[in-house]
């Protein structure tokens, strides 16, 4: 079946929000998909500290002002210590 | 602004820097331009120096890199990661790499070259990322014409609480 409009571009935040926090807020890279709420737990936590770092209203939800600094170029060093 | 983790800092004061290679999209002389504009962003605030070397190797490495440039960070192609430096040390430390596949200006076009080292150039010297808007070492990248960029306050307090004031 095609897939709905709506999960195609919710796979597609997941990914930018995912490689984001992974890249730049020190998220671990997904190696134990069967843990997978352990992960939305972690996940959850780097992005409430991402949207600290940057003044955003700290949500721990990919909102629209999220997703718009996340697609600034900018940096490639991360903002946490690793 | 935010120090590296470890506080690292250059032990001179006089270090030096060489560019191993150029992008084609920006004549030579002005990536020069840019860089030596770059550098002087810090030592006009800071008792640092930095003299150009060719054919040895320097504490500032500056080299224009594609997707995977073998230091475990690999570039992402246009957009997304312009550019990213290591902290001061021996080796690696303090050398600046520029994503190629970047649409590098000395304009407001583009990605302009001067304000993205000026930025390296911080992590280059110990800082880190700032989470005040306005400062160099924030982040995301954002264009300031370069014949009107002053470091910000910020920044200024930064460096010279790693390196002190200009002798100047």
């Amino acid at each position: 079946f095609p897939v709905a409009l709506e999960a195609e571009d919710e796979g597609k935040t997941l990914q930018l929000v995912e490689s984001y926090l992974q890249n730049f807020y020190d998220l671990e890279r997904d190696h134990q998909p069967h843990l997978r709420n352990k992960d939305k737990n972690a996940l959850v936590a780097k992005l409430k500290e991402m949207q600290a770092f940057f003044g955003l209203e700290v949500t721990g939800k990919p909102d629209l002002d999220t997703l718009e600094i996340m697609k600034k170029p900018r940096c490639g060093v991360p903002d946490v210590r690793q | 602004y935010v120090f590296t983790a470890g506080n690292p800092k250059w032990k001179r004061n006089n270090l030096t820097y060489r560019i191993l290679n150029y992008t084609p999209k920006m004549r030579q002389a002005d990536v020069d331009k840019a860089i030596r504009k770059a550098l002087s962003v810090w030592s006009n605030v800071t008792p640092l120096t930095f003299q150009k070397v060719e054919n040895e190797v320097a504490d500032i490495m500056i080299s224009f890199e594609y997707r995977d440039h073998r230091d475990n960070s690999p570039f992402d192609g246009p957009n997304g990661q312009l550019a990213h430096a290591f902290q001061p040390g021996e080796g690696i430390g303090g050398d600046v790499h520029l994503d190629e596949e970047e649409a590098w200006t000395k304009n407001g076009e583009g990605y302009n070259l001067f304000i993205v080292i000026a930025h390296e150039l911080g992590h280059s010297l110990g800082l880190s990322h700032s989470n005040d808007p306005g400062a160099l070492m924030y982040p995301s990248y954002s264009y300031t014409d370069p014949n009107e960029f002053l470091l910000p306050q910020d920044d200024i307090d930064g460096i010279q609480a790693i390196y002190g004031q200009s002798n100047a």
